[in-house]
C-alpha cells in the first residue's frame, strides 16, 4: 500500500539548507499496524507529510497503492486523500470556527455525503472517541485532549483504508489515550484498515506489530514487535 | 506564593454553562515543585490559566503572593506576570512570523532588557533546551517538539519565581523530556523557583514532590510524593 524508496526531503531556509529525511526505504502492506518513532526533529512528520500527500519528496520515490502520487495534479490529490487517506495531525489543523461536529462531517461533505447520513456518521465517529457532549463546541471552547479527539473522529469518520496518526495520544491522558486506541485497533482488526502511528510513548508502540524509528531523517530500525 | 479557595469558573456556551471547576483550594509555597494531573477536560488547564493571571476566575478567591489578582488593572497584571511568572502553554503559543530567537527575547524586551543582553540571554536559554542551532527558524520550520521547546526556552529566560507549565514534554520524546525537565528541576534546586507542571505522563510527576490530582473540576487527591 505504502511504497518508499530513497526518500529525501530538503527545506530551504535563508542560504542554508535542512535535510530532513536522508534516503528512507518503507514498505507497509495493507493491514499492517506500524509505529514510528524517534527524537524530535528526526522527521517523523516529514514522512508521514510525503506519505499522506500533504506535501512531496524531494528525491527518492514514493507509490501510493500503486500510484506515484507524485505526478498526479492537486484537484486529483485532494480526492485520493479524501478517498483513501485518515490523517491525524500533530497540532490538530481543525477550523477554528466550526463546531466539532462541522468538522467531523467536512471529509463526508467532501465525499458527496450529506445531511442526516452524514451527521448520523459524524455523532458515531464523536461517540467513538467520547466527546459526542461538545458537538457544537469551538475548538477554543474545548480542552487540548478534547480538541485532539475531535481530530482523530475527523480521521476516522470516512473509513479510510490508511490513517496517518502523528502523536495521536500526546494531549491524552491514560484513559482517553486507552480509548483512542482501541478505536484504531477496531478499525485494523475489524475492517483491516492500515495504520501508521508516530508516537513517542513506547506503551502506544505497543498497540502495533512493528516498529520502525527514525533519528537524523534515516530509518536506523524497522522491527517486528512481539506482541503479548 | 499561590493561595486558590473556593475557586469556581464557568464558561458560557449558547444556552448552557460548563463548570470547568467546581471549588478548587490550592496552596503552593514558594519553591515547591508540584505535578497537576487528571483526565482529559477535568479543568487542569484552566486552573493554570487563572493561576497565572491569564483569566479571572467565576467565584472563589486566588492570591498571589498575598495580591489579590482579581482587583489589578490589566496592565498591571501583565506587569505581574511578566516579572514573576514563566508561562508554558499547552498549543506553545508562539509568535508564527517571529523567530524561535526573538520570540524567547520577547519577554525579555517587555522587561527593559535589550540588545545583546537580551540576545545573550535568549540564546543561553535556546541552547539549555538543546535548540540553539534552530534560532533563526519560524515555528512553521521546526518540528512539533522543537517549537514546545522554544515555548520552554521562552518561560524560563526572564528568570521567573513561578513556572507554570501546561504538558511541556507531550511532544518530546524521552531524551528530550529529560532535557526539558532537567531545566526546571535545576531552576528549582538553584534558584528556588516554584514550579507546577501539568502532566499526564506519570514519569514526568516523578520529578515532583507534590501531585495535584483534578477530576470534573475537582481536586480529588493532593499528595506528597516519595522521591526515590
Ligand atoms: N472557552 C470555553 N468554553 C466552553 N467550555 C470550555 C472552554 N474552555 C474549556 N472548556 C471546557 O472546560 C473543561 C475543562 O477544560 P480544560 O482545558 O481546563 O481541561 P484540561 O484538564 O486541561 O484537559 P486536557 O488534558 O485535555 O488539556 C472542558 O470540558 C472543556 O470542554
Ligand atoms: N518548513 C520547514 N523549514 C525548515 N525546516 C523544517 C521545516 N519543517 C521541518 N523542518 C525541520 O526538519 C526536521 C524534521 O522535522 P519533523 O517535523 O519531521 O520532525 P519530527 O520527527 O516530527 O519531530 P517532533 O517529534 O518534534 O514532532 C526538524 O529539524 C525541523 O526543524
Ligand atoms: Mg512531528
Ligand atoms: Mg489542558
Amino acid at each position: 500500500l505504502v511504497d518508499c524508496r530513497g526518500l529525501t526531503k530538503v527545506y530551504p531556509l535563508s542560504g542554508v539548507e535542512v535535510h530532513a529525511l536522508r534516503g528512507v526505504d518503507l514498505r507497509v502492506e495493507r493491514g499492517e499496524m506500524v509505529a514510528v518513532m524517534g527524537p524530535s526533529g528526526s522527521g517523523k512528520s516529514t514522512l508521514m507529510h510525503i506519505i499522506g500527500c500533504m506535501d512531496t519528496q524531494t528525491g527518492g520515490s514514493y507509490l501510493l497503492d500503486g500510484v506515484d502520487v507524485s505526478n498526479v495534479p492537486e484537484k486529483e490529490l485532494a480526492a485520493i486523500r479524501n478517498k483513501k487517506l485518515g490523517f491525524v495531525f500533530q497540532r490538530y489543523n481543525l477550523l477554528p470556527r466550526a463546531t466539532a461536529l462541522y468538522n467531523v462531517e467536512l471529509p463526508l461533505f467532501y465525499a458527496g455525503v450529506t445531511g442526516s447520513a452524514a451527521e448520523e456518521k459524524a455523532r458515531a465517529a464523536l461517540e467513538q472517541v467520547g466527546i459526542l457532549h461538545l458537538a457544537d463546541h469551538l475548538p477554543n471552547q474545548m480542552s487540548g485532549g478534547q480538541q485532539q479527539r475531535v481530530a482523530i473522529a475527523r480521521a476516522v469518520v470516512n473509513d479510510p483504508l490508511l490513517i496517518l496518526a502523528d502523536e495521536p495520544t500526546g494531549a491524552l491522558d491514560t484513559a482517553s489515550s486507552a480509548e483512542v486506541m482501541g478505536v484504531f485497533q477496531k478499525m485494523h482488526e475489524e475492517r483491516g484498515v492500515t495504520v501508521i502511528i508516530i508516537t513517542h510513548e513506547p506503551h502506544i508502540a505497543e498497540f502495533c506489530r512493528r516498529k520502525v524509528t527514525l533519528r537524523d531523517g534515516r530509518i536506523i530500525s524497522d522491527q517486528p514487535v512481539a506482541n503479548s
